[in-house]
């Protein structure tokens, strides 16, 4: 690691956006909004204060240039450099940080392409306070992209960042014991608008599903991101499978134009030739262009060759970029590049060995493995095979959905009680392969 | 190992010197390297960057010059100097 060229001598820095993208799809509030929390995550944990100012001078000027800015780190249009920050001191340049405007910044995004704007403001607001590159594969310092960093606001700094910013600048004291109430915070947080910009920030209803204790009405993979959908909410994960947020989001805020009265869904899946996300419902189906439904929907499933009871599972399998349906004991085979169901079909889901026969969903993972999904439980079928891994069923909660032990050992979740589709309560066992009764032990 | 272009070994050396793992190439007698230099430089590259020190621009060092990054070096000049002294 290098040695520490220099440190602010004051504890109270100013910084300021002086110049914003050119062309972004964020809004200058929510580049201001990331800003701040990407000082915060510095700020939290040092003596160090970050206030906003809006007049020409401030310790932190904040650009988004591009190629040759006079400043001898020329960017380089998409990917290669991307950010770069000056160090403290009294040179007029000193804590400038410079962002490349050619990247394509990103907030919470599936961008594979994208930069995260705020996981790459926490890296260059190191170098403004005086951190230099690591090679320590864990620090947020090290010189290298590694992808979004998770939300903003439950962002935590890795401890070899900690401890190299202590060594600068010591211990703020609301972290040590000594904490007081930091009375010092008058102005408001700025707000990070949750997911897209325009969605409600009100907390959802009481009856909103417990992600712990429940079975799901579908599950889908849309753009490299997983979404557990039950009744009027879902859930969301990245594509490292972290859950975006605990707390469930209503469906039909994220995505519009679904009717109001929708109170679950029964299959999701995004269509492989064209990325256009399938909402299945009874014997409609709707058609999604990013979150905004297409013109002409509801339409009858019967367009696919489906019966019109319904679906209750639809994914793209990854062998043959066919898509699946599966409903009572059945599935069919359709062709979404033909527009056109194969013939021979329906068949019996007996041929998928291990399969349930009644499924909740199904989905196609980054693995490129198969998982079917069924009250609590999920089987995992690895690519190019049609039988169910060993080692499953294993627990959704568990695995995907950040439920630890203990609340795995809920009354509710160790009996298994499932409500089916229909809404009776039916008891259902837990089994392995080979029949015999499963049950876990946690403590 | 496939072998690698002048191109590529090109951006391996400007990537290299960019970063601070080899001096900038002076701009009258655009100094050349050795083939030690550069290997040295290449593994410290690689330590730093967290794959295979080899020592040479194989596959995984390209992709790592590739990833996007910060502007800044991760060695600075006075270091490297001190170094080649």
């Amino acid at each position: 690691t290098l040695t520490t060229p220099s440190k602010w001598s004051k504890r109270h820095l100013s910084w300021r956006v002086r110049t914003f993208p050119k062309e972004s799809h964020l809004g200058h509030d929510t580049i201001r909004a990331l800003m701040y929390y990407a000082l915060k995550v510095w700020s939290d944990i040092t003596p160090l204060n970050f206030h906003e100012v809006a007049g020409s001078e401030a310790d932190i000027q904040i650009d988004f240039s591009r190629a040759d800015h006079n400043d001898g780190y020329p960017f380089d249009g998409p990917g290669g450099t991307v950010a770069h920050a000056f160090f403290p001191g009294d040179h007029h340049t000193s804590g400038e940080t410079h962002f490349d405007d050619d990247e394509s910044w990103t907030f919470r995004s599936s961008d594979a392409h994208g930069m995260d704007l705020f996981a790459v403001a926490v890296h260059e607001f190191g170098h403004a306070i005086g951190l230099a590159h690591t090679s320590a594969i864990e620090s947020v310092m090290r010189p290298y992209y590694q992808g979004p960093v998770g939300d903003p606001l439950k962002y935590d700094l890795p401890y070899e960042d900690k401890v190299r910013v202590w060594q600068l600048y010591g211990v703020r004291d609301s972290v040590s014991h000594m904490a007081r109430p930091d009375m010092t915070r008058t102005a408001e947080p700025p707000v990070l608008p949750d997911l897209p910009e325009n969605r409600s920030t009100l907390p959802p209803a009481r009856d909103a599903p417990d992600r712990c204790n429940t079975d799901f009405d579908a599950v889908a993979q849309i753009r490299g991101e997983a979404f557990f959908f039950k009744g009027k909410y879902f859930w969301r994960l990245t594509r490292e499978k972290h859950l975006v947020s605990l707390r469930p989001a209503q469906i039909l805020r994220f995505w519009r134009g679904l009717p109001i009265n929708l109170d679950s869904v029964d299959a999701v899946y995004e269509r492989p030739v064209d990325h256009k996300i399938v909402f299945f419902k009874g014997g409609k189906y709707w058609v999604f262009k990013d979150n905004n439904v297409e013109e002409g929907y509801p339409r009858p499933i019967s367009d696919f060759g489906l019966p019109l009871d319904g679906v209750d599972a639809a994914f793209v399998w990854t062998h043959n970029d066919k898509t699946y349906f599966f409903k009572d004991g059945l599935y069919w085979r359709y062709d979404d590049h033909e527009r056109r169901m194969d013939t021979g079909y329906p068949k019996d889901v007996v041929l998928w060995k291990g399969v349930p026969a009644l499924l909740d969903d199904a989905m196609r993972w980054l693995d490129g493995a198969s998982y079917f999904f069924k009250g609590t439980e999920y089987w995992r079928v690895k690519d190019n095979e049609i039988e169910v891994e060993a080692g499953y069923p294993r627990s959704i909660g568990r695995d995907w959905l950040v439920c630890t032990e203990m609340q795995s050992d809920s009354p509710a979740t160790h009996t298994n009680e499932t409500r089916s589709r229909q809404g009776q309560k039916q008891h259902q066992e837990s089994r392995s392969e080979n029949g015999y009764e499963v049950c876990s032990c946690t403590s | 190992a496939p072998s690698l272009t002048a191109e590529q070994i090109n951006m391996g050396v400007d990537w290299l010197s960019k970063f601070g793992y080899l001096p900038p190439p002076d701009p009258v007698t655009g100094q050349l390297q050795t083939k030690e230099a550069l290997t040295k430089a290449i593994k410290a590259m690689q330590r730093f960057g967290g794959v295979e020190e080899s020592g040479e621009l194989d596959e995984a060092t390209l992709v790592l010059m590739k990833t996007p990054r910060c502007s800044l070096p991760d060695v600075n000049e006075s270091e490297t100097a001190r170094r080649k002294r």
